[in-house]
């Protein structure tokens, strides 16, 4: 789990995950 | 080609335009600072606090939420083993896997300095149906939605940190 | 013979491309590493904005955690729908300063907005496939969404975007070099009953015009009716940021003092550029249209890349 610090009290947490040949990093915007 | 830019659609011409106009309001609106702060990123959560204390807080955070973990080996106290049940209304009663398995892991750093690590570790259903067995091709293998995860982590985070 | 061998030249070059395009699937046009930034629908509408500014994004898919399911993209139409809410209602501001994303489906009913489409793709499905899909979609955007396989959930892959198709396009056929029939003779260029503005409109007079000609620009054009800029739906999103829902009288020039400076100006051609130069372009900067200006700088038309993509698929 990758994270990023807390701005404008909203969460950012990411994941790099492979899609088939391909990666893509899904990352979600959550409120705290 | 007589493909071109517009040269007053550039906001520095456009803006000096306005001005020159003599709009009053003109000068009091200011350019959106797109700064491209990029976001910085780290693995899993940083804390500084003594271990004994981080796992604490991380027992305590996750009997909030109504996940529960697997009894702690003796040699290992660092690793929890967490089963969460993220309960979803199903379609038509399909038999979705409703119970997400996550591996916490406290490290160290450095003197004074760790890491708190999440990592997925699969699924199970609470009717201890077996998961159907996956049929596809390794390569097609990596269909995998992180949304989940990263939404129970969310839910973990924000705990820990209305706690603290 | 050169009017021949040019309309010859042209329609081989289109059939090659349609040919290109049916060999590709979606999952073809992704980059081999990317991201994909997706909101929970419990954040604040307004904190959802400060996401998009900060990644230089002005679109993004929703997802609903209490479903564990995707719930559509958020666009600048969601941001136009939230201001002419306000406009109609300037007492309900604490609402719209409360609102979360799952409830900007309630404002769009409220204003009576036509909801945005929530058409989606297979990755592994035919690139031409999407791209029909695609010309039909008021989002112009379409969600790549395949299934978890160990929860046969949906997962968003990504989202293709008219730009990235063209760009796909422009980047791997070497026949878009054979367009060479000027774009006055394709029919494609819109024009005729162009909504426009002049600088002193007020913007949110603007923003209406956005909104019932489900169109993404409005040009903006001087008394003799030269194109001087043009107010784009995604200029609303720094509207917003400024917190000049109070101040909607703005004119539209005022409100465009809101661009920042990385904006890369506003693409103009006359009817006797080429598609291959229109796509050359396309592959070299993220234009999002073509104003249509004689000599003298008058606006004639407007050619979307909608219609460049429509005349690709399905023209001559």
């Amino acid at each position: 789990l990758a994270t990023s610090s807390i701005k404008h009290n909203t969460l950012c947490v990411a994941s790099i995950v492979r899609y088939k040949r391909k990666y893509v990093t899904q990352i979600l915007y959550a409120p705290l | 080609s007589t493909v071109a830019i517009l040269p007053t659609s550039l906001p520095q011409i456009h803006r000096a335009n306005l001005l020159a106009s003599g709009l009053p309001t003109a000068a009091s609106i200011s350019p959106l600072v797109n700064k491209k702060s990029k976001t910085k990123w780290h693995f899993g959560i940083r804390s500084r606090s003594y271990p004994l204390d981080v796992m604490g807080e991380i027992y305590i955070a996750l009997k909030n939420l109504g996940a529960e973990w697997a009894k702690p080996s003796e040699e290992d106290l660092w690793t929890i083993r967490v089963r969460w049940k993220y309960d979803v209304s199903q379609k038509n009663n399909e038999v979705v896997p409703d119970l997400m398995k996550i591996v916490i892991q406290l490290f160290q750093i450095e003197t004074n300095n760790y890491l708190v690590d999440f990592k997925f570790d699969g699924w199970e259903n609470s009717r201890g149906i077996p998961l159907p067995l996956s049929k596809i091709t390794d390569d097609e293998m990596c269909t995998f939605s992180a949304y989940p995860f990263l939404h129970l982590t969310t839910r973990l985070i924000m705990e820990l940190a209305v706690n603290s | 013979d050169s009017i021949e061998a040019l309309d010859m030249e042209q329609k081989l070059s289109l059939t090659a491309i349609r040919q290109f395009l049916k060999s590709k699937t979606s999952y073809d046009v992704l980059p081999v590493s990317f991201r994909l930034i997706v909101l929970d629908t419990s954040l604040l509408v307004k904190k959802a904005l400060n996401v998009l500014l900060q990644n230089n994004i002005v679109s993004a898919p929703l997802w609903d955690a209490k479903t564990s399911r995707f719930a559509g993209l958020l666009t600048s139409d969601d941001f136009i729908n939230v201001i002419q809410y306000y406009f109609s209602n300037p007492d309900k501001f604490d609402l719209v300063d409360k609102l979360q994303l799952g409830g900007l489906r309630d404002i769009e009913r409220a204003i009576g907005a036509v909801p945005l489409d929530t058409e989606s793709i297979h990755p592994s499905r035919p690139l031409y496939e999407a791209c029909v899909m695609m010309l039909n979609s008021r989002s112009r955007r379409i969600p790549l969404i395949d299934q978890d396989e160990e929860t046969s959930r949906e997962i968003v892959v990504s989202v293709l975007t008219q730009y990235r198709i063209l760009k796909f396009i422009a980047l791997n056929c070497r026949e878009t070099h054979f367009l060479k029939k000027p774009i006055s003779e394709l029919n494609i260029i819109a024009k005729g009953n162009l909504r426009s503005c002049q600088m002193s409109t007020p913007v949110i007079d603007v923003i209406q015009l956005l909104s019932q000609g489900n169109v993404s620009s409005i040009p903006i054009v001087d008394d003799d009716g030269r194109l001087i800029n043009v107010y784009e739906a995604v200029d609303v999103l720094g509207l917003i940021k400024g917190g000049i829902y109070n101040d909607l009288s703005l004119s539209v020039g005022e409100a465009l003092m809101r661009r920042s400076d990385d904006f890369e100006g506003v693409y103009t051609c006359t009817e006797h550029d080429k598609l291959s130069t229109l796509l050359d372009t396309t592959r070299k900067s993220s234009v999002h249209r073509f104003f249509v200006v004689d000599q003298s700088g008058k606006l004639e038309g407007v050619l979307s890349l909608g219609d460049i993509l429509r005349y690709i698929l399905l023209g001559e």
